[in-house]
């Protein structure tokens, strides 16, 4: 699983004493993506957030459904609520690094990565803003740790647990690495057997760390477009 | 658009470099 240490490091970092592990595992990648860009520590201005994920904060949400079963109604903790949000971590991330512009959180479990590209590329050819900090995100908890063997149909493999940030911008700029379209295909007939290949929820978080590999690989080749349908 | 920054964490901890 994801070290403490990481985790640690980033909450001492911007000073988020009371955030949750999964706004943690969010602003990891975030600010890493904002640094690698060259935007750390500065306002950005007409900027957008948007943060995908198929299981969101449930490790907190549970947390705060098993307080109400343990204690009365106004004893549970207000914090473990509001973190229970599933728009939280997305809010943290633009009180930590400035960031002003529209911010969305987007959760489903079939071609959610994919999605949330496509709302990426609308919000930046309508002229809503001019960069968006795309982050893919999933926790593991016991649902979601559980899930192979309570729906060994549907999740017949570990789950994937990680955090990928892109700043994607509207013109080339910090470093520039590719251009990324996407193209919705049209289906025709049935859709293939997702389940023989791997969990739709592992497909998600899998898509984006492909996504990230692919645009470190053409990092060396300028001029080079990823291509996502 | 543009990917003008990327930002990783997994098992392998935080960086580009893990990926």
């Amino acid at each position: 699983s994801i070290s403490k240490d990481a985790l640690l490091s980033v909450k001492n970092k911007y000073d988020l004493r009371r955030a949750d592990r999964y706004t943690a595992i969010v602003m990891a990648s975030a600010v890493q993506a904002c640094a690698d860009a060259g935007f750390a520590d500065c306002a950005m201005a007409d900027t957008g957030i948007i943060i995908a994920s198929s299981f969101g904060p449930h490790r907190t949400t549970f947390a705060f459904l098993n307080d109400i079963l343990d204690y009365p109604e106004d004893q549970v903790l207000p914090t473990t609520f509001s973190h229970s949000v599933h728009n939280a971590a997305a809010s943290y991330v633009a009180s930590s690094l400035q960031i002003r512009g529209p911010t969305i959180s987007l959760t489903g479990f079939e071609d959610l990565w994919f999605d949330a590209l496509e709302l990426s590329d609308v919000f930046l050819n309508s002229g809503c803003c001019q960069r968006i900090v795309l982050v893919g995100v999933e926790e593991l908890a016991l649902l979601t740790q559980s899930l192979p063997s309570i729906l060994p149909d549907s999740f017949h493999c570990r789950l994937l647990e990680g955090s990928v940030a892109l700043l994607l911008s509207s013109t080339p700029e910090g470093k520039n690495y590719t251009s990324i379209t996407c193209s919705r295909r049209s289906s025709c007939g049935e859709k293939p057997d997702r389940h023989s290949s791997c969990a739709t929820a592992n497909d998600f978080l899998g898509g984006a760390f492909q996504t990230a590999l692919k645009a470190l690989a053409s990092s060396n080749q300028p001029g080079t477009t990823i291509s996502i349908g | 658009m543009f990917i003008s920054g990327i930002g990783a964490i997994s098992a392998s901890g935080i960086g580009t470099e893990n990926l």
